[in-house]
């Protein structure tokens, strides 16, 4: 029904303003529904600077403005598991770091799956798959580490 | 409910049955390019009941199954299970297909429509427009999605 | 023929007067997330003539000049020049764009229509389709664009 | 004219068919013009692999058919410049390596400059030329490292 959306709405947009904020430092972002469009416009700023549309954000800035969302999705509904592939290739280091410290808190209410290239995401995973082809064509799992705590 | 398993048989390049178990915390894959990776998260996808084939990065719904390489012969049956566990109980969801184009879907070991299987994940936020899945490349997709498209998000997780 | 200097002034984020030298071998251009690197890819496809909105990731032209921060006021000038040599000689290729709208070109100081600009590139595979410049995100764009347009980037090679 | 149009298809055919085979350890692509579309159809298979259609090929993959056809290009008419931005994002280590050494040779002929988080990309560079934000939507360039060889 409309009132439940317009509540899930406001919670989901309470908790991208405090991802926003954390991801992008100081930065300040919203959701809003249109009623044009019956659809949810997304906002984001990173703090310093001047943003009139969400097209000017570098391509990082964009990747951090997406999971602020999905980080808000998740923390209103945990889902049974998340599973992210490559999100951290357009970021840099400093950010990526900001975006794994979040991760570790959301991993204690849905089982998060990372799919990387990135050694700073293998470090702060508690468990590492590594999969290959040794055999042409044929994908094998070869290796389990788990990180002893 | 939390996932703890995910089996794959003749899914793609995974050939032979392969196991992996999901512990708490975070886990990561890792592997060099081709090596399969992303056909872990098609396994999960294709299992929750996906019939796009631009998703699935296929041209028909055969091509999920193992189509042979330089050493084997391709298989005739794809099989991906999911295995998850909340407070009281555990749970199976199976999607099984077979090169004629039969294909079959299994909760907990018993043969239902998908249909059951959407109901079963009904407001968990899995879903055919979920949000808890990210696809290589799609990083930036909340970002550049049409405004209704982001609302089915925020009501996926309502 | 080779590039040998870039200048940008009041384009985007380039607020002050900024030059790059390029001396043979490999260049590297490195920075956190939206410092500014992509933007000096913007200012060539600029500067040889681009007027496309999307490629440019703009919504109209003025808003390649720069429109001020905290601590400085928006400019009303966005200026690039490409600096090129070869065996014999030295050139350059300017663009320049006001706040009105006004837009100049000018080729080795001399005021020219965009049409010179082209010409002058003609065959070496710097023009509006051409396979020299690869913008963030599109590596994968050779293998995913419609054979029609790869057989643009055939005859650029011609 | 349609006889240039071919012999110059020929010659990038050629070098493709070079930079698929480097790139790939042995793997195996061509070009080929199909009268229907008038255009121009692209196939590239690592070694040991069948590759029925190109959408099979994983994201490395296709980032590494995409740099042969460039690589091509380039070698059949030199650009005054090249410009690649972030091109190694979805390469391994491995694949990174056999891209660079590449460059390397065509940066006699083209000036080859990167955008790049990749510290293997940044040690192969001549000049790093590096860029902040000091103050809050300025962009600056602070230093330049010019490698002794
Ligand atoms: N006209 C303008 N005036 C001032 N700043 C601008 C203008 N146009 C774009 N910008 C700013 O430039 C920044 C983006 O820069 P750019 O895309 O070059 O970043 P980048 O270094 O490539 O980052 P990434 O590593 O994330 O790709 C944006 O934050 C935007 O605010
Ligand atoms: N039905 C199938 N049978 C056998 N192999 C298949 C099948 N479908 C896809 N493949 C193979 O799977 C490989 C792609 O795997 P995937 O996309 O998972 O790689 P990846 O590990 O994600 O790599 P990257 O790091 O480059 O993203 C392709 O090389 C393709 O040949
Ligand atoms: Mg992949
Ligand atoms: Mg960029």
């Amino acid at each position: 029904s409309r009132d439940v959306f317009f509540e899930t709405l406001d919670r989901v947009n309470d908790y991208y303003k405090k991802f926003i904020n954390k991801l992008f430092q100081g930065g300040e972002g919203y959701l809003k529904y249109n009623p044009d469009t019956d659809g949810i416009e997304m906002f984001a700023q990173p703090s310093g600077k001047k943003i009139i549309r969400m097209e000017m954000l570098s391509g990082g800035e964009k990747a951090l403005a997406s999971v602020a969302l999905l980080f808000a999705l998740i923390e209103a509904n945990p889902p049974p598991f998340c599973f992210m592939d490559e999100v951290d290739g357009p970021l840099d280091d400093a950010n990526l770091m900001y975006v794994l410290e979040t991760i570790k808190d959301l991993s204690k209410k849905t089982q998060v799956i990372f799919i990387t290239h990135n050694r700073l995401t293998m470090e702060v995973s508690g468990t590492i798959y590594g999969i290959t082809m040794e055999e042409d064509g044929v994908s094998k799992v070869v290796s389990v580490r788990l990180a002893s705590f | 409910m939390r996932l703890v398993k995910l089996e794959l048989l003749g899914f793609k390049s995974f050939c032979d049955r392969t196991v992996f178990h999901f512990s708490e915390g975070i886990t990561s894959i890792v592997g060099p390019n081709g090596c399969g990776k992303s056909n872990i998260i098609d396994a999960i996808v294709w299992a929750l009941g996906e019939r796009g084939t631009k998703a699935l990065r296929i041209k028909e719904m055969e091509d999920v199954i193992f189509h042979g390489s330089n050493g084997r012969k391709g298989l005739n049956i794809a099989e991906v299970t999911i295995f998850l566990v909340d407070d009281k109980n555990e749970y199976s969801i199976r999607r099984r297909l077979f090169r004629d184009g039969t294909n079959e879907y299994f909760l907990n070991g018993k043969s239902v429509r998908l249909k059951d299987i959407q109901d079963f994940f009904l407001g968990t936020g899995i879903g055919l427009n979920t949000y808890a899945i990210i696809e290589q490349g799609r990083i930036e997709s909340f970002v550049q999605m049409k405004p209704q498209e982001r609302k089915i998000l925020i009501e996926e997780a309502g």
